[in-house]
């Protein structure tokens, strides 16, 4: 009489839309632009391209909208464009490097929205160097496996001679525009803010147009794929390195399979493991893997980890964004070395600016959360940064509450730490949490002695 | 370049533990005693048993915790034993009635916990009516499947002569006992106070036991599984149901595929979608199931949703039990009426209580939340419950944060609408965010009147 089932992913979420952001109409489409967008904007800078993208919201009828996005990246390859947004959990990003997208879901869970309120396929023409493939895709929700029209994909690919290259999206579903709109306009602008070498413009339902453009003409570094960092690594995640490489001596596999590990902090390691560094990895029994990981654990002399997985803004180019954004007097940006958590190497940015258009409401501290350059627009109440800035003293830095002064919060990561499968806010990690505050004191006491300076000026102005 | 690739669903939560409740050794110890003990109170009840639960922490070693917990429920069936624990979205909860699982992966993403931390199989002994099962279960994380041991089940079920049924799990895990323990035992607390009908036993791992004896001797009734209610339902949903139904009359189709919908409500929704009452469903087109499912949507008279899959407290066993762990000289509970969101029967719960022993943060307003039976300790600041608190005008009540009073809310719902996948808080909506709002109002009011007879005693006191 139990009635005992295994759902698919698809299945599985179709029912459980608010896990994923898409709680109710005005919701569903701020995160149905947000995923697009980042798509993007991933698509462009892994290709090197300067980001130009253009977003439209049209009224389709009575709380309809169609969201139709282009952008100048590389498109998808057609064979991969079905289960790119036809099936839950499958990406290009499942690498160690820093990118918006990370779940492998937004554009399939934005299409299931869609179909879910109307019915209607996603329209997707992308457009890669070699060919041009113009399809519609419905998603098998009992399957988690996409539909896609003409039934054979091949049928509607042709060869690619314009010489241009993209991908372009096309999406119906229930919205509410109007209680969404100031949210959607928020994240944009602040993107453009985080991302000021892309151009992005975006046209909204009654005809208004915006354009943001390029504040700068060069990308950052695109991330390079990284090792894990063995700080934080558990016995699952080691288990599985060692079954990529099973034949080498643990002590080059050490070396080999992380990053920050040279030959001898890996004899030093495998020493206070009591392990034989000669000894092959499938040689090894479960107790000496239990101590090497324990050991490696408990090791405190690793080198920080590379940021070449990671692309932070830089101080120059975020205090720039900040400026230009708020147009504050005082702004300052600070970008914390590069550390790691539980094996993801990090780096936190941060930066404080003073007057300008800041506005505060009363009592509150006006904070920015940036995560792998996505604006976090919701729930802030529990996010990391917010439980930071909190513990601070801001009468010793001569400010309140209330204050024209905004904290702006950014955390780049190979894998960013989400409480929410929508992104919504980040957990309260002990390693990043650490970083935040230290950036956040010693921000505060730049503006602290910005504010000193001004009240010098004005007393010997009064003078 | 691009690497597509796909992910099962254990996989990928195995990467993303922190969305599921399991962010660190603290939070993660906390999650896997609920999960476990929200498992057995749901088995108990759903066989119509009254719960004898003993739940044990003890500690293996550094950091490593064993959690062990036995009920007297009606085991699991020794065939879907491994899935139960070794398969992500694999559960008997995929019905439409009040339970506290729902998602299918709590009991599975417990043993992955321990499984990444320790790489200890999970222990179970299943005593069902007929079969004990007594199994060692591993997750091919990889797959989303069990690995069992022994690898034949079947050599390690035999006939269950000792006329006792119930579960018993033995799961190894990396824990932070000392820094989870006060939410642990204050977790344990609120369940007794919301299923007095529990006798909960837990053992510390000093030693130290905490008894729960069972206040009344007498289940809640067990939730019957419901039809959808037609309010909020979607095309997607619709469509399911029309597969399984798809040779009846529109007409009848309405009344058998919903709750609440009789014959004359039925041909009114058809006639405002200008809809042939006798079409049989597989002939209808996809305009008008569109205008079927609008004129559902938009149908203002029906009968509300039948309470019968769901299972609230009572106002006097909620009363009761807050008098009991709270010593409140005032208490006071409202059951608002049965109400659909998104198709979803729901009920709420509000009481509110004063004095006694409730101990309240400065310029804080305690709020006890409830989902289904269970208490959510976590992540209170973005939940819809604090939403409305945040709207009230506790002057006109004849209190302010801070003063010594508390306010309960507990949802019931065949879907409580969760934002995250660790059950933290729930997504705000405006449905349910209405019925707590009413309630919060009228038992803030029943609150004024008995402080000012309070007041008035006192004054006839002193004259
Ligand atoms: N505009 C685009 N240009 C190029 N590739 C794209 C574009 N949009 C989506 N893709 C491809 O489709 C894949 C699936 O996208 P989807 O948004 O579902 O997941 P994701 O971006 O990998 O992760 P996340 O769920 O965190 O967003 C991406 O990994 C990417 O390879
Ligand atoms: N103590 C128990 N007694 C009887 N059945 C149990 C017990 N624990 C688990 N089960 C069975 O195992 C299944 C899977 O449990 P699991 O916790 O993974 O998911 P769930 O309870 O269905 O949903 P959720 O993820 O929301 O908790 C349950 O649906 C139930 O059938
Ligand atoms: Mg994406
Ligand atoms: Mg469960």
């Amino acid at each position: 009489k139990l009635d005992f089932k295994e759902k698919s992913p698809a299945d599985f979420f179709s029912e459980n839309m608010d896990v994923c952001g898409f709680d109710n109409p005005i919701r569903a489409i701020y995160t149905a632009v947000r995923e697009l967008l980042e798509n993007s904007l991933d698509a462009c800078e892994a290709a090197d391209v300067l980001p130009k993208v253009n977003l439209e919201i049209r009224k389709e009828g009575e709380g309809i909208y169609v969201i139709r996005i282009e952008d100048n990246g590389p498109g998808i390859p057609p064979e991969h464009v079905p289960e790119s947004f036809g099936k839950i959990f499958y990406s290009s990003k499942y690498v160690m490097k820093q990118q918006r997208g990370r779940f492998g879901m937004g554009g399939t869970m934005a299409v299931m929205y869609g179909q879910i309120t109307t019915q209607r396929p996603v329209h997707i023409v992308s457009m890669t160097e070699k060919q041009i493939a113009d399809l519609k895709i419905k998603i098998d929700i009992i399957r988690n496996s996409p539909i896609t029209e003409p039934e054979n994909i091949w049928k509607a690919v042709k060869p690619n001679d314009t010489g241009k290259q993209g991908t372009t999206i096309e999406l119906t579903l229930e919205g509410n525009y109007q209680r969404a709109r100031e949210k959607i306009l928020e994240y944009i602008k602040q993107t453009a803010m985080i991302a000021p070498y892309a151009e992005i413009s975006f046209t909204e339902p009654d005809g208004s147009k915006h354009l943001y453009k390029r504040e700068v003409e060069y990308l950052p570094p695109i991330p390079k794929e990284a090792k894990p960092h063995p700080r934080g690594v558990n016995l699952e995640l080691f288990r599985r390195l060692m079954a990529k490489d099973p034949r080498s001596k643990v002590s080059n596999f050490l070396v080999k399979a992380f990053q920050s590990i040279g030959r001898k902090t890996s004899l030093e390691v495998l020493g206070k493991a009591d392990v034989n560094p000669d000894k092959r990895v499938n040689k090894l029994g479960s107790e000496e893997i239990r101590r090497i990981v324990k050991s490696l654990r408990k090791h405190k002399g690793f080198r920080p980890p590379d940021a070449s997985s990671l692309a932070p803004m830089g101080e120059e180019m975020f205090e720039a964004g900040i400026k230009r954004v708020l147009k504050s007097e005082f702004v300052k940006c600070i970008q914390r070395p590069p550390k790691a958590y539980e094996g993801n190497p990090f780096i936190v940015e941060v930066a404080i600016a003073y007057g300008g258009e800041i506005k505060v409401k009363e009592g509150e501290i006006k904070l920015y959360r940036f995560a792998n350059r996505i604006p976090l627009l919701y729930d802030e109440w529990n996010d990391v940064s917010t439980r930071v800035l909190k513990r601070i003293n801001w009468k010793r830095y001569g400010v309140k509450p209330g204050d024209p002064f905004a904290v702006f919060v950014h955390i780049c990561s190979t894998n960013i730490p989400y409480k929410t499968l929508g992104k919504e806010y980040i957990a309260n990690k002990p390693e990043i949490r650490r970083e935040i505050y230290m950036g956040v004191l010693q921000v505060a006491r730049e503006m602290r002695n910005y504010l000193n300076k001004l009240e010098r000026k004005k007393k010997t102005e009064k003078a």
